[in-house]
């Protein structure tokens, strides 16, 4: 894939791939992909121009504010990073964007969303990760509750999800605990993503431009 | 609301770090 490398995309970015070979892996179809390219080169050359999404840029685009740390944002970060060399490279960004798409399966959201809430990567989610990101997300949202509050909310989850009782939750228990609350994976969803060349019709214009080249 | 009846993922799904809509705002 990467050797091959046409006339066309040879000023292309490390890490470019065709659109043709990613609409056939994803659900967007090329011209999204294309439209999604555009975005992707204004994202990876906000902060550092050498067409690749550095974390930094990455929060820029989430947060406007490049400094602006977030245990959730660095997680979906180090996800769209497959590769794990500190940037989110062409292929890898509509790769996982795809997971987004309101066309992708289902099982692929819930894996999605059990491997950003595994947070130690060790195949569990366990009780600690849990209570990590729920005082994450207070700290964000600038909430304060009682530890003993926080303890039961982590608690009353944990025993609705933890079917088996040996203190984490496993992929067949998480995948059952969704079925029972699909909400928990609606933003696993991102309904611009189905026509995306409709959403953003500027990047169409911007990419037959590029085709014309 | 009852903070205990609240479902902690639910809870941590609102975070602004996972609402990658902001991607595709200019």
């Amino acid at each position: 894939m990467g050797c091959k490398y046409s006339k066309k995309v040879i000023n292309k970015v490390p890490g470019y791939e065709e659109p043709i070979v990613l609409a056939s892996q994803t659900p967007f179809n090329v011209s999204e992909v294309e439209a999604l390219y555009e975005l992707y080169k204004k994202l990876s050359n906000s902060i550092i121009a050498d067409g690749l999404i550095h974390r930094e840029e990455f929060q820029l685009a989430l947060f406007r504010n490049k400094n602006k740390r977030n245990l959730f944002a660095d997680r979906i970060f180090d996800l769209f990073d497959i590769k794990k060399n500190g940037v989110i490279e062409f292929g890898e960004f509509v790769r996982s964007l795809g997971v987004f798409h309101p066309d992708a399966s289902m099982e692929d959201k819930i894996k999605f969303a059990f491997r950003l809430y595994d947070l130690r990567q060790t195949g569990y989610i366990e009780r600690e990760e849990l209570k990590e990101m729920v005082l994450a997300l207070l700290h964000e949202s600038d909430l304060v509750l009682s530890v003993d509050i926080v303890e039961s909310i982590v608690d009353k989850t944990f025993s609705d999800a933890d079917t088996k009782g040996d203190g984490r939750i496993d992929q067949d228990e998480w995948k059952a605990f969704v079925s029972k609350h699909p909400s928990l994976i609606k933003n696993m969803t991102l309904p611009y993503l189905k026509d995306i060349t409709l959403a953003f019709p500027s990047f169409v214009v911007n990419s037959e431009v590029d085709d014309a080249d | 609301v009852e903070p205990v009846t609240m479902n902690a993922f639910e809870l941590i799904s609102t975070s602004q770090g996972l609402n990658l809509r902001s991607l595709f705002e200019k």
